[in-house]
């Protein structure tokens, strides 16, 4: 941190110009957004002024930009930086205008990258711990998930003190999604030996069918290199587990990534135009790897470590009932589950029928 | 001219470690030092803060997962030092 921040609680901020990128409504809002993050959790209050000299001046700008000492490198490389409390270039915010901003994962998002940003321009320093928004590399979190980590919230209300707000307005820790609420849904779904692990965001929960026990994790915690948003993941017959994320996947043993990862899923024999797999289960009674997505599936052989003929095949074709786009699938028992948002499908498929119909939180014993 | 592309690309992770470590690792004069620095930190030395800051193998040298993870999008601002 560098102390003492800003020596009072009310800051102005101003948007100096907009990004072509993004439509200035949603500028305005990630920028928004990003001061409350902040503002949640500390006693701060920023106000947004259109013109003059704000303590907080957030602009766009390419290269050399303006009478700023430091220099951008054009795309990728260095997104944004930001200048800690003081007057003058102090607490300014400068974003790369080489860069793509979008409001979603693609590019980089404008929100997150605010939020890092206005962390420096209050006084934080960077941190090592890599589940922190302040972390120097970008990772793409869900903006459904408040970005904040334990280390972010101690750092900021070191300098401020904490929101004078009722301690359940703060999130003490990141929240998480509630596992027993009715809209409950997951991005991937798989066994572990013994255990059903389900995948959402940032976090983890690990499921022991037999003693109806559940742990809730982040997935740093397991694996650090792996990135949040997982969309696929199934455990393979050598007692390994396959994660996907647009087209790259990572396997890993244990807890170690085995070295070379992540590749390409087209090494795996996808043609180029599939860039994500929705979701993936290993048939252990045929040592086949179903992939799921959009509409179809393709069948990958475990033992040739090949992709199948004459695929892919319209799911509904092969899983009579399985009509709508499969979030997540994992096998138990033999019998295979189909996660589609808050519902899931038990599938036999041996009798290649739908069995029944549950909520996806079933396994929570809620 | 026949190129040397495992040259240039030699070249090109050299450069990028040396803008790496300038941007993010030169340690800020520290303004009470009277004289010049007589030893400014050196390179495998800057290599090495990077290292731990990241959780690497701590080896102050580019291998493969450093130079990985020097080239990831990030922020502008120094990991060490003051960064006003």
């Amino acid at each position: 941190v560098t102390l003492p921040g800003w020596k009072k609680s009310k800051l102005t901020y101003r948007i100096v110009n907009h990004t072509p990128d993004m439509s200035k409504e949603d500028v305005d809002k990630a920028i928004q957004k990003a001061f409350k993050v902040w503002s949640t959790v500390t006693p701060l209050i920023f106000t947004r002024i259109h013109e003059g000299i704000a303590d907080i001046m957030i602009a766009f700008g390419t290269k050399a930009h303006g009478r700023c000492p430091r220099y951008f490198d054009g795309p990728l490389g260095v997104l944004a930086h930001a200048f800690p409390p003081g007057n003058g270039f102090g607490g300014d915010v400068h974003f790369d205008e080489d860069e793509d901003w979008t409001t979603g994962s693609a590019g980089f998002n404008l929100f997150l990258v605010a939020a890092h940003e206005i962390g420096h321009a209050l006084g934080l320093s960077h941190s090592n711990d890599q589940r922190a928004l302040m972390f120097p590399n970008y990772a793409y979190v869900s903006p459904s998930e408040f970005p904040l980590s334990p280390d972010d919230i101690s750092g900021i209300q070191s300098i401020y003190g904490s929101s004078p707000n009722a301690p359940d307005k703060r999130p003490a820790t990141p929240t998480s999604p509630k596992t027993c609420g009715s809209q409950v849904s997951f991005n991937a779904v798989t066994t572990l030996r013994r255990e059903v692990i389900f995948l959402k965001g940032r976090h983890l929960w690990r499921v022991y069918p037999d003693n109806s026990e559940v742990e809730r994790e982040l997935i740093s915690t397991f694996w650090p290199t792996l990135p949040p948003g997982i969309e696929a993941v199934y455990e393979n017959m050598k007692d390994q587990i396959l994660f996907f994320k647009g087209n790259k996947f990572w396997v890993i043993s244990g807890y170690q990534v085995l070295l070379g990862y992540p590749k390409n899923i087209n090494t795996l024999g996808f043609p180029k135009g599939v860039k994500k797999i929705d979701a993936a289960v290993c048939n252990k009674n045929t040592g086949k790897t179903d992939f799921f997505t959009g509409d179809k599936y393709w069948r990958f052989d475990e033992n040739s470590q090949s992709m199948e003929k004459g695929y892919p095949r319209q799911i509904v074709h092969d899983f009579p009932g399985i009509s709508k786009k499969v979030d997540a699938v994992f096998q138990q028992k033999g019998l295979f589950y189909f996660f589609h948002g808050s519902k899931q499908w038990e599938f036999d498929p041996t009798a290649k029928k739908v069995v029944r119909e549950i909520n996806s939180n079933s396994w929570f014993n809620c | 001219l026949p190129t040397h592309p495992e040259k240039d690309n030699k070249d090109n992770d050299e450069k990028l470690v040396q803008d790496y470590l300038n941007k993010f690792y030169a340690v800020e004069p520290d303004p009470n030092q009277l004289g010049w620095k007589l030893n400014p930190e050196s390179t495998s030395e800057k290599l090495q803060k990077m290292q731990q800051f990241f959780g690497l193998k701590v080896t102050g040298k580019p291998d493969s997962e450093t130079l990985k993870m020097m080239k990831k999008p990030r922020c502008g601002v120094p990991d060490v030092g003051l960064y006003g």
